[in-house]
């Protein structure tokens, strides 16, 4: 059984990877109490472990280190949740990167301007909506017959992919701009619903309005 | 190496602006 | 043992992963003959396998859609190259998202402009360099006492960081901008000079000379 110790801030949808993939594998997952992130990720101590110096980082029960949200939450999984068959595990890794190339460029080039985190440029803006349209609809297209996104039960697939939606249906996904994407839509609450992500991310509110540019 | 196809890919050469701005968002948080 | 057909244009370093791989597991790969990128790919028949119409893309022989070239590596693969403990998995996993998310963005800022690809902007290569610097920095850490990434033989992760690179190595890194590397140097060229990546990539020759921006 995996255990070791989460170097996170909090509120990390990267980090909620591991920690959901724990909830169900039951692996022994301590976030690490005196984290401070800007500092204790920049000490040499730290360093010396993560040489990137980034986060999540996790740190083995038998003192191995491991960066990379999906490799952690590879790590603290379970068979189940790693694929049962060669072309299971060859799909998650297929969606670990779909989440990252496909959805996580479109998603911060949108969100972060509106929570105030980089500059609002309208032209950045509207490439990111195409490319979120583009990344949904293809998910839509992938869910209309299927529960899950890998084989019949859920996998680190459906972890990664919905985590990295997260900020999405949170700040930007309105119930009409959600609308054309009802198979991504139930798929996704299936899995932020479940009692496992719950113990971790809390109750998850969908988006009544998309959050507005405030200059 | 072919070069033509390689002006088609689809890179995110902004991911270093946006890992930064994710930091220091986080890190200013961090210090309350 | 895996088959089925690979969609890539020719040289495609995303390709080589699976191309590399198979060349281990014995895994018959066959690339298609009739494929033109640009058209293909935006075809309604390939569009629907490939909703993205991105590639390199796999269909398997037992008619699977497989992309996003570390999964299609990963299908293709052995055992041996796949990782044997949950670790070594886990790790593969790990330099997955390394060669993805601090080399690749890297690399292509850096070479692109170089390759008239992308406008130049001095600032963008600058940051590129250090960027690469870091990444290259941890990465001769890390090899400092080993052979291969993960474990004591080759395995996914030196095919995919390794094919990551050739555009570094290709272009950018002559002799004076890679000998702070001698552990990435030593370890890249046992991976780029084995017969397996011979027979895929060809004689592959180490940069002379730092391409020159030429306006």
């Amino acid at each position: 059984m995996a255990s070791g110790t989460l170097y996170t801030y909090p509120e990390n949808f990267r980090a909620y990877k591991a920690l959901i993939a724990a909830q169900y594998s039951g692996a022994k997952v301590k976030i690490a109490e005196d984290f401070i992130f800007g500092e204790t990720n920049k000490s040499d101590a730290f360093l010396k472990k993560f040489p990137l110096g980034k986060v999540p980082a996790f740190e083995t029960a038998d003192g191995k280190y491991i960066t990379e949200s999906n490799a952690i939450a590879y790590y603290v999984a379970n068979e189940q949740l790693r694929g049962k068959t060669d072309i299971e595990r060859a799909e998650i890794v297929q969606w670990f990167g779909f989440a990252d190339s496909e959805i996580l460029p479109a998603s911060c080039a949108w969100v972060f301007p509106l929570l105030g985190l980089m500059q609002y440029n309208k032209q950045t803006i509207e490439h990111a909506k195409d490319d979120v349209k583009k990344a949904l609809t293809a998910l839509n297209s992938h869910l209309l017959t299927r529960t899950y996104l890998v084989g019949e039960r859920l996998t680190l697939a459906d972890i990664s992919v919905a985590t990295t939606l997260l900020h999405l249906y949170q700040y930007i996904l309105e119930p009409s701009l959600r609308k054309p994407y009802q198979n991504v839509n139930r798929w996704f609450q299936t899995v932020i619903y479940q009692p496992e992500s719950i113990n971790v991310i809390g109750a998850f509110k969908l988006a009544d309005k998309t959050l507005e540019y405030d200059p | 190496m072919a070069t033509t196809p390689l002006a088609q890919e689809k890179v995110w050469f902004e991911k270093p602006m946006y890992d930064k701005a994710e930091c220091l968002h986080f890190e200013r948080l961090a210090k309350g």
